[in-house]
C-alpha cells in the first residue's frame, strides 16, 4: 500500500 | 508510527488487560456488556483479514492477533465459564445487535474506498466499531453500582479513539495524501460517545467520589 494509508492503523 | 498513535494503542491494550484482569482475578463481567464485546469479536475478525494476506510489521501482526484473541477469549469467558457468566448482567443488557449490524454492513456497501470484499468488510469494521460501546455505555447507565475496573475500562477505550484523531491530525500534516474520510467521520462519532461518559468519569475522579450515571 502507498505511503498515506490509514489501513496500517488497528 | 507517531507518539499518538502509539499512545492510542496503548490505551487499547490497558482497556483490554483491565478487563481481563477484572474477569480472571476477580472472575466477574458484571457491569461489562456481552453485546459490546461480541460486536467488538466481529469488528477485529473484518477488519483484520488482511492478517495473513499484507504484512504490515511485526508490531502490527502480534497487535492484532492479540486483539482477535482477548476480544474472543472475552466472549467466551462471558458465555461459557461457569463462575464468570453468572455474574452477567443479562437483564440490563437488552441492546439489540442487529439494529447496528444491519445498518454498518449497508453503508460499508454504499461507503466504501473500493468495492471488493476486504475494502467492504473493513468500512463494515470501522463503522461497527464507532456503535459497538454503546450496548456497554447503555449498561453502565443502567447499573447502580459500577465498579472502578469497569469505569476505567470504559475510560481507557475512550482515551484510545481520542488519541487516534490527535494521530489522524499529526499524519495529515506529515505524510502525503493522508485524506480518510471514512476512518476520520467514524473516529469522531466514536470518540464524541464518550463525551458524556468522560463528563462524569473525571468529575467522579476529581471530586474522589464513586463514578455513577444519571439515569
Amino acid at each position: 500500500r502507498p505511503r498515506g494509508d490509514s489501513h496500517d492503523e488497528l | 508510527m507517531n507518539l499518538f498513535r502509539l499512545a492510542g494503542d496503548m490505551t487499547h491494550l490497558l482497556s483490554v488487560v483491565v478487563l481481563l484482569l477484572k474477569i480472571h482475578t476477580i472472575k466477574s463481567c458484571a457491569g461489562i456488556s456481552l453485546k459490546t464485546q461480541e460486536l467488538y469479536a466481529i469488528v477485529f475478525a473484518a477488519r483484520y483479514l488482511d492478517l495473513f494476506v499484507h504484512f504490515m510489521s511485526l508490531y502490527n501482526t502480534i497487535m492484532k492477533l492479540v486483539f482477535l484473541a482477548s476480544s474472543f477469549s472475552i466472549v467466551w469467558y462471558m458465555r461459557q465459564h461457569k463462575i464468570v457468566r453468572r455474574t452477567y448482567d443479562k437483564e440490563h443488557d437488552t441492546f439489540r445487535h442487529q439494529f447496528i449490524l444491519l445498518p454498518c454492513l449497508v453503508l460499508a456497501l454504499l461507503i466504501n474506498e473500493k468495492f471488493t470484499f476486504r475494502e467492504v468488510m473493513w468500512a463494515f469494521s470501522i463503522y461497527l466499531e464507532a456503535v459497538a460501546i454503546l450496548p456497554q455505555l447503555v449498561l453502565l447507565q443502567r447499573t447502580r453500582n459500577i465498579d472502578n475496573l469497569a469505569g476505567h475500562y470504559v475510560f481507557f477505550l475512550g482515551a484510545y479513539r481520542a488519541l487516534y484523531i490527535l494521530n489522524w491530525i499529526y499524519r495529515y500534516f506529515t505524510e502525503p495524501h493522508f485524506v480518510h474520510w471514512i476512518s476520520w467521520i467514524a473516529g469522531i462519532v466514536q470518540t464524541l460517545l464518550y463525551a458524556d461518559f468522560f463528563y462524569y468519569y473525571i468529575t467522579s475522579w476529581k471530586n474522589n467520589v464513586k463514578l455513577e450515571l444519571p439515569a
